[in-house]
C-alpha cells in the first residue's frame, strides 16, 4: 500500500505528506501505529495511504480523492499543515513534491 | 582462455581490451576462476528493465524487482514517444548480460541475478526514493543508481529526509545487517562546470561514488570532479573514441543491443558488477568494507591533468579520479582475504557559530576547529573515512563561493568548488559537503575551512553563519592500515582466490521485511468466490444426503436387499466421500443376501472395521428402524 501511495496521488495532482509518528511508549508495535496513523491522518482530514517503505513510524497521508476547487485545495493544505504541526504524536512532517531526477 | 560466441564481446573493450591491453577492468582472470557474481543480486535502480531480452531474461531477479511508477511488481520498461526508457535496461546488461547465448554482449558479473526497480519514468517524491533505496533489501545485494539531481551546474540537491533515512536505513539492515551497497554515478555535469559536491547522492556517506574515464585514462568532458569520489571506472569519452557496448531494449527501434552506451551511467553499473564479483567470494563484507576495499585496491595511474594528492595514510587521491581506476582483479583477491573493518565511529562538533563576512579572492575567511584526544575517546575514533562539513552561508551569489578543507594532515579537499552557472541568490542553508581525501589519516588535530568569493562582480559579500564538523571512522590505528595494505598486496597474485580458501562468516540477520506477501484485491475476491461455493456445496451435498436417506426410509429399500444406494457408493470416486453417504452398518444383515452383494460386506469392513454387522434378524424386527440403520 505505501508504495502505491506517493505516486498514484501526486500523479492526479493530489497533496500527500509524508509523517513521522513519535513512538511515545519505545518501540511500540506496528499495529498501534498504524492505528494511529489513521487517527492522526483522519484528524487532519487526510487518509492514511500506509507505511513508507521500510521506515518503521513514517506514514504516507494523502488527500481523499475527489475533484476539487484550487480555493478548497489550498484550505485543505492549511487545515492538514496545521493539524500535524500540532499533533502531540507527529514527530515530523512534510508535504511531499516532485523531486527532478535526470539519468545520467 | 575465457571465449564468448557472443557477437559484441570482442566489442567490449572494457572487459578486455585487445587494441591497448590493460586499458580495461581486469575480470577476465577472475571469470577464469569461476567468479561471476554467483549468489548475488543487483538491482538497477532507473527507468525499468526490458527482463524479457535475451541477455537478461535468464538471470532476472522477479523476486527483487518492483514498478514503483506504475504500482506492481513487473519493472517492464514503458516505450515513450522521445525512445528514451531504455537507460535501466542498458544499465542491467553492463552487469550482467547473459554470456553464450549467441546474442549480443556479456556482463561484468554474468553469474549474478539482476532486478530492476522502475522509478524514474514520472513523478518522483521523497517517499517513492525511500521505498526505492530498500525495496527488498533483504533480496536485493547492490543498488545500482545512475542518475541524480539535475547536472547542469546550477543545482544543489540531494536526497531529502526519507531518502536520507532510507539509505541510512538501507546499510544498517539490508542484506542481513551486513548493509546494502548503493552505487551512484557522479554526474554528467563537466561542460556545466558542475562539482559532484553539490550533488547529495555523490555527497552521502552511504554510498559508493563512481566517475568515468574514457578508454585512454583521461576524465571526459562530460565528467564531474569532486573530493567525494571515491573511483572511476571506463566509459565513452569524446567521438572518436569508444563507448561500451552493452544489451539494449528491443522495443520500439530498439535492437537488444548498442555500441552508444556513456556517461557517468554507464560507469556505474560496471562497478556494481565488480562488487558483486567481490560478494560472491566474501558475502559478509559490510558497506563499509566494500568502501574500504575500493579505497585500497583502486590503481592511482599516470594522468597530469589528475592533480592526485598523497595523504598521511599513503592513500592518493584526485578530485577528478577518486581514489583511481576500479580493478576487478585485485578488488576480488582484496575481498576474499577481508576481515571487517572495525565499527563505525564519529564524532561531531558544536554548530560553530561564525557571522564572519566571506572575503573576495585573493583574501579569504579561515575558521577552524581543534578535534582533541578527549573529544574522541568516547567514540574510540582514531582514523578517518569520510569527512563531513555542514555549512550556512548567505551570498547574493552561490556560484562564487569556493570552499576548502584541511585536514589535521594538511591535505586539501576542495569540497565547495566555484559554479560559473550557478547564480542563486540564496547561498548555503546547512548544505553537508563531504571528502574521502583524508582517508585513513588520524582524525584528531586542527582542521581548517578555508571559504573565498571568486565572483568578480561587485556584488554584496557572503555571511559564514554556521558550520558544525563531522568525522565518521574507526578505532584503526595507521599500523593497521599499513598492515592491512601490506597483507592486500600480498594477496593480489591470487593465490587465495580458490575454493579451498574461504574465511569463516559470519550469520546474518534475520530482518524480515515487512511487505513480503500482502493480498491483492483480486486475490481476495477469489479466496471469498472459492469460499462461497464451498459453503453452497456444503448446503447442497448435506440436503442431498437428508433427502436420499429419507426417501431410502420411505421405500423401505433396505429391507429389500442391499442397500439401493450401495452401488452409488461404489462408483464413487472418493472414499470419504463414499464414507459420508454410506451406512456405517450395510444391508447385508437385512436380508441375509450378503453372499451376492459382497461389495457391501468388504465396504463395510474396510471403512468401519470395528462395527461387525448384527447378525440376521426377521425383517419385522427392522421395521421402523431404517434410521438407525442408516
Amino acid at each position: 500500500l505505501s508504495e502505491a501511495g506517493g505516486l498514484d496521488i501526486l500523479g492526479t495532482g493530489g497533496l500527500s505528506w509524508a509523517v513521522h509518528l513519535d513512538s511515545l511508549e519505545g518501540e511500540r508495535k506496528e499495529e498501534s501505529l498504524t492505528q494511529q496513523a489513521d487517527a492522526v491522518a483522519q484528524a487532519a482530514g487526510l487518509v492514511n495511504a500506509g507505511r513508507i517503505g521500510e521506515l518503521q513510524g513514517h506514514y504516507l497521508f494523502v488527500q481523499p480523492t475527489g475533484h476539487r476547487q484550487a480555493m478548497e485545495v489550498e484550505a485543505m493544505r492549511q487545515q492538514a499543515e496545521a493539524v500535524l504541526a500540532r499533533h502531540e504524536a507527529v514527530r515530523w512532517h512534510s508535504e511531499q513534491t516532485l523531486l527532478k531526477r535526470a539519468k545520467r | 582462455s575465457i571465449h564468448f560466441n557472443d557477437p559484441k564481446y570482442p566489442q567490449q573493450w572494457h572487459l578486455n581490451n585487445r587494441r591497448s591491453p590493460g586499458r580495461d577492468i581486469n575480470v577476465t582472470g577472475v571469470w577464469e576462476r569461476n567468479v561471476t557474481g554467483r549468489g548475488v543480486t543487483v538491482v538497477v535502480v532507473d527507468d525499468g528493465v526490458e527482463h524479457t531480452v535475451q541477455d537478461i531474461a535468464p538471470n532476472y531477479s522477479p523476486e527483487g524487482s518492483y514498478d514503483l511508477n506504475s504500482n506492481d511488481p513487473d519493472p517492464m520498461p514503458h516505450p515513450d514517444e522521445e525512445n528514451g526508457n531504455h537507460h535501466g535496461t542498458r544499465c542491467a546488461g553492463e552487469i550482467a548480460a547473459v554470456p553464450n547465448n549467441s546474442f549480443c554482449a556479456v556482463g561484468v558479473a554474468y553469474g549474478s541475478r539482476i532486478a530492476g526497480i522502475r522509478v524514474l519514468d514520472g513523478p518522483l517524491t521523497d517517499s517513492m526514493e525511500a521505498v526505492a533505496f530498500n525495496k527488498h533489501y533483504q533480496i536485493n545485494d547492490i543498488y545500482s543508481c545512475s542518475w541524480g539531481p539535475d547536472d547542469d551546474g546550477k543545482t544543489v540537491d540531494g536526497p531529502h529526509q526519507l531518502g536520507k533515512a532510507a539509505l541510512q536505513h538501507g546499510v544498517m539492515a539490508g542484506r542481513q545487517g551486513f548493509g546494502s551497497i548503493f552505487v551512484v554515478a557522479s554526474g554528467n555535469g563537466g561542460q556545466h562546470n558542475d562539482n559532484c559536491n553539490y550533488d547529495g547522492y555523490a555527497n552521502s556517506i552511504y554510498t559508493v561514488t563512481i566517475g568515468a574515464v574514457d578508454e585512454e585514462g583521461r576524465m571526459p568532458f562530460y565528467a564531474e570532479e569532486c573530493a567525494s569520489m571515491l573511483a572511476v571506472t571506463f566509459s565513452g569519452g569524446d567521438k572518436m573514441l569508444r563507448s561500451i557496448v552493452t544489451t539494449d531494449w528491443d522495443l520500439q527501434k530498439g535492437t537488444g543491443c548498442t555500441e552508444g552506451h556513456t556517461g557517468t551511467s554507464a560507469a556505474a553499473p560496471l562497478a556494481a558488477g565488480m562488487i558483486a564479483l567481490m560478494l560472491q567470494v566474501r558475502p559478509c563484507l559490510t558497506w563499509r568494507d566494500v568502501q574500504h576495499i575500493i579505497v585500497f585496491t583502486a590503481i592511482q595511474y599516470e594522468d597530469h591533468h589528475a592533480d592526485w594528492l598523497t595523504n598521511e595514510a599513503g592513500f592518493s587521491h584526485s578530485h577528478q579520479h577518486g581514489f583511481g581506476l576500479l580493478n576487478a582483479w585485485r578488488l576480488v583477491n582484496a575481498a576474499k582475504i577481508w576481515t571487517s573493518v572495525p565499527y563505525l565511529a564519529s564524532y561531531v562538533s558544536p554548530m560553530l557559530k561564525e557571522n564572519k563576512a566571506v572575503p573576495r579572492s585573493p583574501h579569504s575567511l579561515e575558521v577552524l576547529w581543534n578535534v582533541s584526544r578527549t573529544d574522541l575517546e568516547m567514540s574510540g575514533l582514531k582514523t578517518l573515512e569520510h569527512v563531513a562539513v555542514t555549512v550556512s552561508i548567505t551570498h547574493p551569489r552561490r556560484g562564487s563561493l569556493e570552499l576548502k578543507l584541511f585536514c589535521p594532515s594538511g591535505m586539501m579537499s576542495l569540497i565547495g568548488a566555484p559554479r560559473s552557472m550557478d547564480s542563486d541568490p540564496n547561498g548555503f542553508n546547512a548544505w553537508t559537503f563531504s571528502t574521502v581525501r583524508c582517508w585513513g589519516e588520524r582524525a584528531r588535530g586542527v582542521y581548517r575551512l578555508v571559504i573565498r568569493d571568486v565572483g568578480d562582480e561587485p556584488l554584496q559579500m557572503g555571511i559564514l553563519q554556521q558550520w558544525q564538523l563531522t568525522l565518521y571512522g574507526s578505532m584503526w590505528s595507521p599500523v593497521d592500515i599499513k598492515d592491512r595494505q601490506s597483507l592486500l598486496e600480498s594477496a593480489m597474485s591470487g593465490k587465495y582466490l580458490h575454493d579451498g580458501f574461504t574465511l569463516p562468516c559470519p550469520p546474518g540477520l534475520k530482518i524480515p521485511e515487512e511487505d513480503g506477501y500482502t493480498i491483492t484485491p483480486n486475490t481476495l475476491k477469489t479466496l471469498v468466490l472459492v469460499g462461497c461455493f464451498s459453503v453452497f456445496w456444503t448446503i447442497y451435498y448435506m440436503l442431498e444426503v437428508c433427502l436420499s436417506q429419507r426417501n431410502k426410509a420411505s421405500t423401505h429399500g433396505c429391507r429389500k436387499g442391499c442397500c439401493p444406494w450401495a452401488p452409488r457408493r461404489q462408483n464413487s470416486k472418493d472414499a470419504g466421500t463414499a464414507l459420508e453417504s454410506m451406512p456405517l452398518c450395510s444391508s447385508k444383515d437385512l436380508d441375509g443376501v450378503d453372499s451376492e452383494h459382497g461389495d457391501c460386506t468388504t465396504a463395510s469392513s474396510f471403512l468401519a472395521p470395528e462395527l461387525d454387522c448384527p447378525p440376521h434378524q426377521p425383517p419385522d424386527l427392522l421395521q421402523g428402524k431404517s434410521g438407525q440403520i442408516c
